[in-house]
């Protein structure tokens, strides 16, 4: 599922890739790698305006649920640390 | 840094980009 | 659950954001922005010597997925492009 490489690529595929650039773009600002933000526009050529939206911005927070399940899984969770929440959604 | 940058020095030498559903995952990456 | 602000983080959470910032930067090389790579790198004040995959990487691939399955979500797959997998899935 995670491993593929485009091939079978779903409609949705060419929006997710400008939306991940854009969120890629914000997460940039919110850690603090502004200089890396701008570099990446430019070197991508984006000429659209952006408006970013509130620290820490959707892939960071997306991320970190993702990250919290991935590790609450029962194959993983002894190894990983993660919330009791994220224990109870893979176990429910 | 914001207080959403990732730890300056991470835990491990040598970081590997793998794909954590990679069977050999956890063997790889630390 | 997903708006979350960093206000109460989870125990997964530090490693969460440094396995974003991994991916980010193995992104960042994939799509072609070497000099924002780099310069990421020294924003987050990384001195380390790092492995990417193979291309697209994790991230993209892992976004692709998401996106596929948000836009698949009940409420917004009217106005979003999203597979017919993501569709079945969600309603599952």
């Amino acid at each position: 599922m995670y491993g593929k490489t485009g091939k079978g690529s779903v409609p949705s595929d060419g929006q997710a890739r400008e939306k991940l650039a854009l969120y890629v773009y914000e997460y940039l600002l919110h850690v603090g790698a502004q200089k890396s933000a701008q570099t990446f526009l430019s070197e991508i050529r984006w000429e659209k305006n952006i408006t970013v939206g509130e620290p820490p911005g959707f892939l960071h927070s997306w991320w970190c649920v993702f990250w919290d399940l991935y590790c609450a899984a029962p194959d993983r969770r002894e190894a990983c640390e993660h919330s009791s929440e994220a224990k109870v959604f893979q176990d429910y | 840094l914001s207080e959403y940058a990732p730890p300056p020095n991470p835990n491990a030498d040598h970081l590997v980009a793998a794909n954590p559903f990679d069977d050999n995952y956890s063997a790889i990456s630390y």
